[in-house]
């Protein structure tokens, strides 16, 4: 199992640092084991720099940077072992309109091969999604769901985030 | 394996049953603040076999069930049901549908059941168990927790790397 | 002092009780201090009631709600011990396009008397600033910043969340 | 007591000497994610004599000294100043115009001045004491930090009314 957790990190790592970079636009990421000669023990270091900048700690990194930094962790976790669904709430929250787009397509094409269920108040992240649940509670206290499939007009109650330039 | 639907009875603001359909691909979940939105993922937590209550923003077992409104009163039990896709069998158990069930009344007792025949919580999660899917696992990523993978210790970390080992 | 900050205490859960009901169109909330007989040690316990929902522990109010009753209880201090500025970044973020619209009234309100300094992303809270000022990163890793005054149009990189019915 | 302007030079990504100037009433920060805006609430916190690393995202004090970035080196020294109008004397100083300066340089020693005249941090905390501003008052709100007054123990919340009272 020592093997195996060092081979699941070596291509976690490789895909961070794909996903990140095609996330960002450029940069660089690395996973640092902190205790190398402890495979079983180590902890795991996350380094990240956005492109253009300076190498520093995840702490300076803003809201924004981290949720894209934590998306492209998570997606390279889903690459190296499939999960048959996944369940995002809100993710892209802290997002701008341009990253928010990067998200959606990161989201389609890994949608192809997995379940993804993804709760939203962005309407550019709905509008990736084909299929709708929309969660009412018209009576206080007491949910009620309503499947809306193939969206034709802006969806109701919904973040609009233009791309930037 | 692929989710094909939720049903939800007297769990948190889902006080009348409420079945939801899946579709593959991507499903976008949407409504206002305070709608149920969330209360769906920790539904799908709690049916995977998800223990600790502060992981369902609950403090002991009982909080899921619905606690009543301005006009309606507290229920005595609440009820989630998971209907997957097992054609591929990823769930070893020798059905192409697999039904799991998880209810909880106001003493705190537990039922569970796979396919409508009772077991113990230790069936559902062995089931899952190695799938990516299910509580510890990296699939299911609940509001504002995103950032958390960032803010981990290194050796908290670990757990999502053996998870994917 | 044991009397000014027993005053000041009335005046906030005072303060606090009827900007949650304005922001939630309804529901009530109180301030109780942990240890009443020791005024110049005890905590003091937030308890919110959304309108038509049941009391319950603040860890099962949603994201939303959660952004919505800091935000009445941040401004409850503001109107007992008015500050010359305040600085608030991005607590909009969880905010359905209604919240929003609660928020930004509250907002020119308050806005009359004291400077206030808002970080955001979305368009509806931009609207209700006479003034911006834009931050750019056109050189990587380097901020510029250029005032903008009364928008006319649409702002870049900006959400819009229309209101719901 | 009003914010009249703000002048970055050298701190985090404001490498180049920036003069934001407010307005009255409620000015909107826009820009995408990255681009400088919680380093400008940083920044604020800073010139007020913020004294804990943490609270600027940094881990020693000369973290908040521009880096670098791909094409430009790291620079000596981070210098912001805050200029007020005092015409209310709500500061306990005879000037109608305040101006608070704070240096810091890659040995990790400060420089403080009001009005261009050298003095100690000391002097700077002392002067915004009671007035509502600064570090520990409730006037700054970071970014995902607003719902923590809502997890915060009943005890430490009791700092926000003692800053009020
Ligand atoms: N056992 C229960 N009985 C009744 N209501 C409950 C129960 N548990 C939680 N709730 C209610 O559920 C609501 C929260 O729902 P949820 O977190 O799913 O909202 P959401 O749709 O995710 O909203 P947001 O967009 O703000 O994140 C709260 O108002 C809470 O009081
Ligand atoms: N000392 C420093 N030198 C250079 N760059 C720095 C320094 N400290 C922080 N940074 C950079 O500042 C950036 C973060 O800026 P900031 O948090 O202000 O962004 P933001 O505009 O608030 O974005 P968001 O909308 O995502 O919250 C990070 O990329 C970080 O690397
Ligand atoms: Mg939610
Ligand atoms: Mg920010």
């Amino acid at each position: 199992t020592r093997g195996v957790f060092y081979e699941t990190y070596q291509a976690v790592s490789y895909a961070f640092s794909r996903l990140f970079t095609r996330l960002f636009g450029g940069g660089s990421t690395e996973l640092v084991l902190t205790d190398p000669e402890n495979i079983l023990e180590t902890g795991i270091e996350i380094v990240a720099q956005p492109p253009g900048k300076k190498r520093q700690s995840l702490a300076l990194l803003s809201g924004g940077e981290r949720a894209l930094t934590a998306v492209a962790l998570l997606f390279a976790f889903l690459e190296v072992r499939p999960a048959p669904f996944c369940v995002l709430d809100e993710v892209d929250a802290p997002l701008d309109g341009a990253n928010v787009e990067k998200f959606t397509d990161l989201l389609r094409d890994f949608g192809k091969e997995s379940q993804f269920i993804v709760i939203t108040h962005n309407a550019t992240t709905m509008e990736a999604a084909p299929l709708w649940y929309g969660i009412t509670m018209q009576e206080p206290g007491i949910s009620r769901g309503l499947s809306m499939r193939v969206p034709e007009n802006t969806p109701p109650d919904a973040d609009k985030t233009p791309p930037t330039e | 394996m692929r989710l094909k639907r939720l049903t939800l009875h007297g769990f948190k603001t889902f006080a009348d049953k409420t079945e939801i359909e899946f579709a593959p691909g991507v499903t976008a979940i949407v409504g206002p603040n305070g709608s149920g939105k969330s209360n769906l993922t920790d539904s799908l937590l709690w049916v995977l076999g998800e223990q600790k209550a502060s992981s369902l923003r609950a403090s002991r077992a009982q909080d899921v069930i619905f606690a009543g409104s301005a006009r309606r009163k507290p229920m005595g039990m609440a009820e989630v049901s998971l209907t997957i896709d097992n054609e591929d069998r990823v769930l070893p158990l020798d059905f192409a549908e697999i039904t799991v069930t998880r209810r909880v009344y106001r003493s705190g007792e537990g039922e569970y059941l796979i396919n409508k025949t009772p077991c113990r919580l230790r069936d559902i999660t062995d089931l899952f168990l190695d799938t990516g899917v299910g509580r510890d696992a990296y699939a299911i990523v609940n509001q504002s927790e995103v950032d958390s993978v960032l803010s981990a210790r290194p050796e908290d970390r670990r757990e999502l790397f053996e998870e994917a080992a």
